[in-house]
């Protein structure tokens, strides 16, 4: 029973990051007008998050869906695909996850893992540096979720919300043709493996 | 997909930049 609670409780940690990550980027990569967003402090740092119901309730019902997958270990990368004006994908922020196997968990040191977050966001926020050539030309974004073998057969288990269907991503945006990779972070704590990195597209 | 595993997304696209922008101007 403890176990179950567990994914649970992971799925909620990496689910409340994964929310206050991808506000972060959208407002790195303007891709909305910077108003919409207000100074917040997340995990000891200070951070940009939307303040706009609409992209609010859909980052949230997106996440919704998504952590079922994650309390069942079947996510294996959520993806945040920043695209220009014709919906190619620009950059790819990718969030490959990985958990220890359950029954090695010590459950009481979960929480542990929120300091950590501090610094993988700050590092999170230097990609702007990193690729800020490719600033001008984000427009538009959508997340992906990679899942395991274990879960090709449960697309149910990630249509949890009712009016919020999911499907399988088109090829042109799960794949960038030679891809620049750019490796912002790798965090380990007790429950979680995260590792942080960039494919930006090549420059023509 | 590799290792015969899918890659989801939403059905529904992010609210645009546009509409963002025209609901700001409602306020």
């Amino acid at each position: 029973r403890q176990d179950l609670n567990f994914g649970q409780v992971v799925a909620d940690i990496l689910c409340e990051f994964l929310e206050v990550a991808i506000h972060l980027i959208l407002y790195v990569r303007e891709v909305y007008p910077s108003g919409i967003f207000q100074k917040r402090k997340k995990y000891n740092v200070p951070v940009q998050m939307s303040c706009h119901p609409e992209l609010n309730q859909y980052i949230q019902d997106t996440l919704h869906c998504v952590k079922p997958l994650i309390e069942k270990n079947d996510a294996e990368k959520v993806v945040v695909v920043i695209m220009d004006k014709e919906h190619h994908p620009v950059e790819r922020f990718v969030f490959e996850i990985s958990q220890p196997p359950l029954l090695s968990i010590r459950f009481a040191s979960s929480f542990s893992v929120k300091s950590n977050w501090g610094v993988f966001l700050i590092t999170n926020r230097s990609a702007e540096t990193l690729t800020g050539g490719q600033k001008k030309r984000c427009c538009s974004f959508t997340v992906l979720v990679h899942t395991r073998d274990a879960a090709t057969r449960n697309m149910e288990k990630v249509q949890v919300i009712k009016d919020f269907p999911w499907i399988v991503a088109d090829e042109q945006e799960v794949h960038m043709k030679e891809p620049r990779l750019i490796p912002l972070k790798s965090m380990t704590s007790d429950i979680v493996k995260m590792q942080l990195y960039v494919e930006e597209r090549a420059q023509k | 997909a590799a290792g015969g595993a899918y890659v989801l997304k939403p059905l529904m696209s992010p609210p645009s930049r546009e509409e963002i922008l025209s609901t700001l101007m409602d306020l």
